[in-house]
């Protein structure tokens, strides 16, 4: 059980670290974390000892891994709205989809590098320009993201999503991405799918 | 192995089976199969006996099934072309997509019943009324349809695609398509993935 001092520390201590993950700052010490609350590294390196399973390196937290396991400690986990990028025909389909809200999902941001898009509205949402995907993502703790862009850009889409903590990835894109392993991937290549049935067909020919 | 001129009568055979489907007459007798080509019934039933597995009821043949027996006999299957029905948001992404000719495949005809659309060209095609589509299928021996219709519609989509010699449907509609036995249908529920991934993130929380 965790005192309840330490419990209201632990949001403070997350924005800390998201402030320094937005500055592209990969480690904080206990110090600093402290610092942010007003109280000496020592404390914080106790309050952090109650989440099991958290080891603290040599150099500081990992800010990225830190807030990751704070971001779950909290049930600050954003399950139910995912982020879509490429908003061409496919993209654009799925946006305009209501039937994802019966399973109380919805995607809740859209985002392209076609500047002629860009601010256009689909299913109510404004198209945003890329530079803003990372820190969107992160703000609302977005775990899910579409990629609906050309196979040679998705895995470049991938990093960004990936920069901006998302965790799952529902690729569209007939290629294969490389992602760390705490990621998750799941590839959807209509095409193939659309192989099989004609195999199907072709295999009862000679059956 | 079948005698060459009982091999040249098939696809006449074939031809006047598909006459009688059009016209909507379910049996055809050998002798009026012979008067397309000018046998007589007995030498009918000889050349379909050539034919293994393929037996021959009391009431004369029934045209679907030997004119689907023939179909897959004289390789007049077509398992590299599809038609689509319900060109909205998804059905329109489908049929833009140039990646389904990777693998060979693509969607040659598009229909649907609102009439706003059709004769609307997408992706080269012209958008057809929904009356051509068993016609059309059949005279092009189609055997994949995809279904893009909202589901309240989808089941009678499905009887006017079998009606035109369609045996495999992939099935994009949230329900459940109830088909003869010789129908294969994919059901492609993209909101119920989704869902599944929000599952996983779920669970990786309490896990
Ligand atoms: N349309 C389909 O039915 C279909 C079927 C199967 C697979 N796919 C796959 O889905 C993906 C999208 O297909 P589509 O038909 O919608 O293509 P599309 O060309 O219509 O749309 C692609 C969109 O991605 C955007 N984009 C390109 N590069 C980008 C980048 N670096 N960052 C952000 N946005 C970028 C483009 O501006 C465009 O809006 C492709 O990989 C395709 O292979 C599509
Ligand atoms: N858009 C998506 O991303 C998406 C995702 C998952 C599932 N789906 C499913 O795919 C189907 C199509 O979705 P959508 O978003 O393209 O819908 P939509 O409303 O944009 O398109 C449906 C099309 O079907 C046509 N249609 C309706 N009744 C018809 C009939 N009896 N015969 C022929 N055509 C008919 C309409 O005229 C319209 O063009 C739906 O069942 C939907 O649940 C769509």
């Amino acid at each position: 059980l965790i005192p309840r001092p330490a419990l209201e520390r632990m949001p403070v201590y997350y924005r800390c670290l998201m402030k320094a993950i937005d500055e592209g700052t990969p480690f904080v010490s206990s110090d600093e974390l402290g610092r942010s609350v007003g109280v000496p590294g020592v404390q914080v390196r106790k309050d952090l000892s109650y989440l099991s399973g958290y080891g603290r390196p040599g150099v500081g937290y990992v800010a990225r891994s830190l807030a990751s396991y704070l971001e779950e400690f909290l049930g600050l986990i954003n399950d139910k709205e995912a982020v879509l990028v490429g908003v061409g025909n496919l993209g654009r389909a799925l946006a305009l989809y209501p039937g994802f809200a019966r399973y109380g999902l919805q995607i809740i941001a859209l985002f392209d590098n076609d500047l002629a898009k860009v601010g256009q509205i689909i299913g109510g949402h404004q198209i945003l320009p890329m530079e803003r995907l990372a820190n969107l993502s992160r703000r609302l703790h977005i775990q899910i993201g579409i990629i609906t862009v050309p196979a040679p850009v998705a895995q470049e889409v991938a990093e960004a999503m990936i920069a901006g903590g998302i965790k799952m990835i529902w690729n569209f894109a007939p290629c294969r991405l490389v992602v760390p392993e705490d990621v998750l991937v799941k590839n959807e290549d209509l095409a193939a799918q659309l192989a099989m049935l004609s195999y199907h067909i072709t295999c009862r020919k000679v059956g």
